[in-house]
């Protein structure tokens, strides 16, 4: 059975393009066969797995304004065997708006995703924009799960009872099936009180949800990308390639089942 | 003259909260009067200068959905003479699709903005959610300047495309005296090449309008709104509020007539 998981919180900068593509690159490593979905129209994504995205290229956009197959738009990572990519391109910034008026303007995605055959797919992990517009609830509407990265920083827990407001309206009006089923701590400095603090106050109000690895603060991580790769491949010894490793080994290992 | 600007950069988490809150302060410090106008539904400005902004509170929300008076949201900042704050509430999410079918719905700031008395203030600086919806279209059509943070990390030029082609959209068709007057470059950490790479990359590509002076990563920066202060009275001497005071004497030095 595919699992189908959004990446998703509102706030800026938080790690959601990060773990996309980590997560992806690791389980994918491991044998999983994985396809990242781009949703983004900055396409951080796509640039972070060396996926073509100028403008004018085939992109999500075209699956969700103009019923363009998936098949059309999903290509191999390079060098990544097992891991796929559907790219972002800019024309996505317009596609908020071209959404609105349109019929069954929040499940295009997902009547995308089922023409698309997930049968030979383990994941599909779907990275979202800074915001809980029309991309985001198109993303919560097609997945079961929601993973949501939470940065170890102040402002962290702000934005988070509106995202789960969102998760709640979407769950009760368009998809009883989403849940959150993960979070990830991101981006944690040990230097500073503020991190444990963050991280402490997370867990005993999210419990069993928030992930056991913590994802350090990792220079090659930020690094990565400008190489076109995952920090997986880039620098497999580093702390934040050996996070990320783990935190996929623990989220293969929770059934969705339970 | 009242300097109006408007600090925006669609990709998240790259410094827009930090420094419109930390120039504020150093700028007020110095003697200046400055307004922050929070148009982030998250509200991460207004915790940041400690102003309360509940759910119920008048906001910046009922300026611009039901054309409240500034006068009415504007509130001083405890402890910061001369620093004042027209706070956002959660109320915000609602406004992007709330202002879409209204008459002049992306001059809604500036008809409030006009209304209010200026004349007492010398800088208004008005922080951006991330992404160019209506709200910061609002916020760039109520300026004369635009600041652009920019992460010194390597997504931080995906973006700027859009961005720019945003600007130049709405200094044609809605508010011809908007300019691209300042680039902060921001969270510089001096361990990684790709730090200094974006940066040239940056000053080549942008020239003058970059501020010479740079924000280095800094600890007490990401603290200072755990206390609901700046880290200009955080933490005076740390290298992030010597930086921000260096960058708000950069800025008032460069008059808008350059
Ligand atoms: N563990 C980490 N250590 C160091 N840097 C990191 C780490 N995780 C992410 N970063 C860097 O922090 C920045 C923000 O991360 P990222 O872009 O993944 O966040 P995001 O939530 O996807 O942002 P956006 O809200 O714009 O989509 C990037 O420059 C990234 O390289
Ligand atoms: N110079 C710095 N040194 C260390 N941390 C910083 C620095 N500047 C900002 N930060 C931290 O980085 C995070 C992102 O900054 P901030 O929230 O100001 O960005 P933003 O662009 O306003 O984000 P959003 O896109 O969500 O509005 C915050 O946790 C902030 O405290
Ligand atoms: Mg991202
Ligand atoms: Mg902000």
């Amino acid at each position: 059975r595919c699992r189908i998981m959004t990446i998703a919180n509102q706030k800026g900068g938080v790690g959601k393009t990060t773990t996309a593509v980590n997560l992806a690159a690791s389980l994918s490593q491991h044998g999983s066969r994985v396809l990242v979905v781009d949703l983004d129209p900055q396409g951080n994504a796509s640039t972070a797995l060396d996926v073509e995205h100028h403008v004018g290229r085939v992109s999500v956009y075209n699956s969700l304004v103009e019923d363009r197959p998936l098949t059309e738009v999903v290509t191999a990572v390079p060098g990544m065997p097992g891991l796929s990519c559907a790219p972002a391109t800019i024309d996505l910034a317009g596609a908020e708006i071209e959404l609105v008026p349109m019929v069954a303007r929040e499940s295009r995605l997902t009547r995308a995703i089922e023409a698309f055959d997930v049968s030979a797919l383990d994941y599909v992990l779907i990275d979202c924009p800074p915001s809980l517009g029309l991309l985001t609830v198109n993303a919560l509407v097609a997945a079961e799960e929601v993973l949501i990265p939470i940065q170890c920083e102040y402002y962290a827990l702000e934005g988070l009872e509106q995202l789960l407001r969102t998760v709640d309206l979407v769950r009760g009006h368009l998809n009883g099936r989403l849940r959150i089923s993960t979070i990830l701590l991101t981006m944690y400095d040990g230097r500073t009180r503020l991190a444990s603090q963050v991280a402490d106050d997370v867990r005993s109000h999210f419990g069993d949800v928030v992930l056991r690895t913590i994802i350090p603060r990792s220079v090659r991580v930020s690094e990565a990308p400008s190489y076109g790769q995952s920090v997986i491949t880039y620098d497999p010894a580093s702390s934040g390639a050996i996070a990320y490793v783990e935190a996929a080994r623990e989220l293969a290992m929770r059934s969705v089942l339970s």
